[in-house]
């Protein structure tokens, strides 16, 4: 079972992850240790990535608009820096002595951390970009709570104007993310309900027509109408709901599942 | 840019799997 949730992070973190399992298990078996390689470049190619890395953070912190983001980034990005320091730390004390068991341990920890930071800070960030997705759904929800005040033909069509960007816009953003998705549950429910959903939306549009025609002649069924409308936003309503939240997901519980 | 922190973090990622590959090639001997 997938262990992390889109695939962009499971191929940065996956190789790194079975790397750090690996190191941990020598290291335990190797408690005598052999004499540590001069690990000053590698560890100096870490730094640097982590200081790019960071830069980047930085950035995104000060120019995002999302205070989640905010506050939970700048930690990853702490804990990053952190393990770099073990690193460097790790490879001055065995430049001295290559046997060292204290700057073998700091290894482990330094890895560790980088692993750790690293995915936090991924996660971190893949959170607010679903937060933008789901904002996306809900100017959709707030345009079908508006359905049933649409009475006449102009404010259907300018309903019409204003909800289908938006629409449109939940069906790409859905549609990929549903493609980045290690979970295969996940993946299909997003399927399912946003075909619901772009097959329920034209239905929708034909019954407000429906209804404005009728209460426009003064008809029979301006009643019937109006419960067939309202049907039809709810069961969109239900479906842009499941859709957020799956987004949110990030593990998959076979248990809850069944 | 989104897609800059992707690639940063995947630097890391690669020289963090480069550094523990020369540590454990040493500890594999």
């Amino acid at each position: 079972m997938p262990v992390f949730h889109t695939k962009t992070i499971e191929g940065i973190l996956e190789p790194v992850a079975q790397q750090v399992s690996r190191l941990v298990i020598l290291h335990e078996e190797a408690e005598d240790g052999n004499a540590m390689p001069d690990l000053e470049r590698p560890v100096q190619a870490v730094s640097c990535a982590v200081a790019n890395l960071v830069k980047v953070g930085k950035e995104t912190i000060n120019s995002s608009d999302d205070p989640i983001l905010k506050q939970d980034m700048p930690a990853a990005l702490y804990r990053v820096e952190g393990a770099s320091k073990l690193l460097e730390e790790a490879s001055g004390m065995l430049k001295v002595d290559p046997y060292s068991g204290p700057a073998r341990k700091k290894l482990i920890e330094g890895s560790r951390g980088i692993l750790q930071g690293t995915s936090s800070l991924l996660l971190c960030f893949d959170e607010s970009e679903v937060r933008k997705i789901i904002r996306e759904c809900k100017k959709v929800l707030d345009y079908l709570a508006v359905a049933e005040v649409i009475e006449t033909m102009e404010d259907l069509v300018q309903f019409l104007k204003d909800l289908s960007p938006c629409l449109s816009k939940v069906s790409r953003e859905v549609g990929s993310r549903e493609k980045e998705l290690t979970h295969q549950v996940h993946r299909e429910i997003l399927v399912r309900c946003l075909d619901q959903v772009k097959t329920l939306a034209p239905i929708l549009i034909c019954s407000m027509k429906i209804f404005i025609h009728i209460i426009s002649q003064g008809g029979k069924g301006a009643e019937e109408a109006a419960e067939n409308r309202n049907y039809l936003t709810s069961r969109m309503t239900d479906e842009l709901h499941e859709i957020i939240r799956v987004l949110q997901l990030t593990t998959y519980d076979e248990d809850e599942w069944d | 840019d989104a897609g800059e922190m992707v690639r940063q973090a995947r630097v890391l990622g690669q020289a963090t799997a480069q550094l523990i590959q020369a540590i454990k090639g040493e500890a594999d001997k």
